[in-house]
């Protein structure tokens, strides 16, 4: 989802 | 992970130890906006706060300790170690216009009215305007040391290459997120009077001064 998947950036 | 990610947050990285550096190496934080630096600090803060919940990478956490760590250790120097040499004087942005505005955006537009996204969600307003303090400190003195130039330069840089970044996962990933977005689009702006100056002055073996 959305959440997890921008988590991936600083 | 890709390329314009990478050197994004290398450049990022490379900042904070210019003037981690800089500072240290001196024994002073002239010239530097400790307002900034304080924002900065409340930005990891309330953006990494995932590491207690998530994992990502060893890559991920890594580099979100050491941003953490750094923005610290740089507001210890400033407040604490070196206060002496702190220009509070030229200091004077008054940094509740930049945290109440944040707050509120973040409570308005976000994806989900949860705590720790309403958190990411204002620590991406604060950082597109955290520099303020340290842009009005810099027009208000008129100049600029070159180290603290290239800091501007390599800081300014790092959101600039992520929005090379979000066009590319966009194209290639269909993946991007509005708020980071327009948040990145509005700190690069905000970069942009300091980039020319930067290349017109700074690279040319010349001071960054302010026409009077």
């Amino acid at each position: 989802g959305k959440y997890s998947n921008k988590k991936d950036e600083l | 992970m890709n390329i314009f990610r990478l050197i994004g947050d290398l450049s990022h990285l490379l900042a904070i130890i210019i003037l981690l550096r800089k500072i240290w190496k001196s024994r002073s934080c002239a010239g530097i906006s400790g307002k900034s630096q304080l924002l900065f600090a409340i930005v990891y803060t309330s953006r990494y706060l995932d590491l207690l919940t998530v994992y990502v990478s060893m890559y991920n956490t890594l580099m979100k300790l050491v941003f953490i760590a750094a923005s610290y250790a740089t507001c210890y120097l400033i407040y604490l170690k070196f206060k002496a040499t702190y220009d509070h004087n030229h200091d004077t942005f008054r940094i509740e216009f930049l945290l109440v505005p944040a707050v509120i955006l973040a409570l308005l537009i976000n994806h989900d009215f949860m705590a720790l996204e309403i958190l990411w969600t204002f620590s991406i307003y604060l950082e597109s305007v955290a520099i303020l303090p340290q842009l009005f400190m810099v027009s208000k003195t008129g100049e600029a040391e070159s180290i603290t130039s290239h800091y501007l330069f390599a800081l300014g840089s790092y959101r600039g290459l992520y929005i090379l970044n979000w066009i590319y996962r966009y194209a290639m990933e269909d993946h991007y997120d509005l708020i980071a977005i327009v948040a990145g689009v509005v700190q690069t702006v905000l970069y942009c009077d300091f980039f020319y100056l930067y290349i017109t002055k700074v690279l040319r073996g010349k001071k960054l001064q302010l026409p009077a």
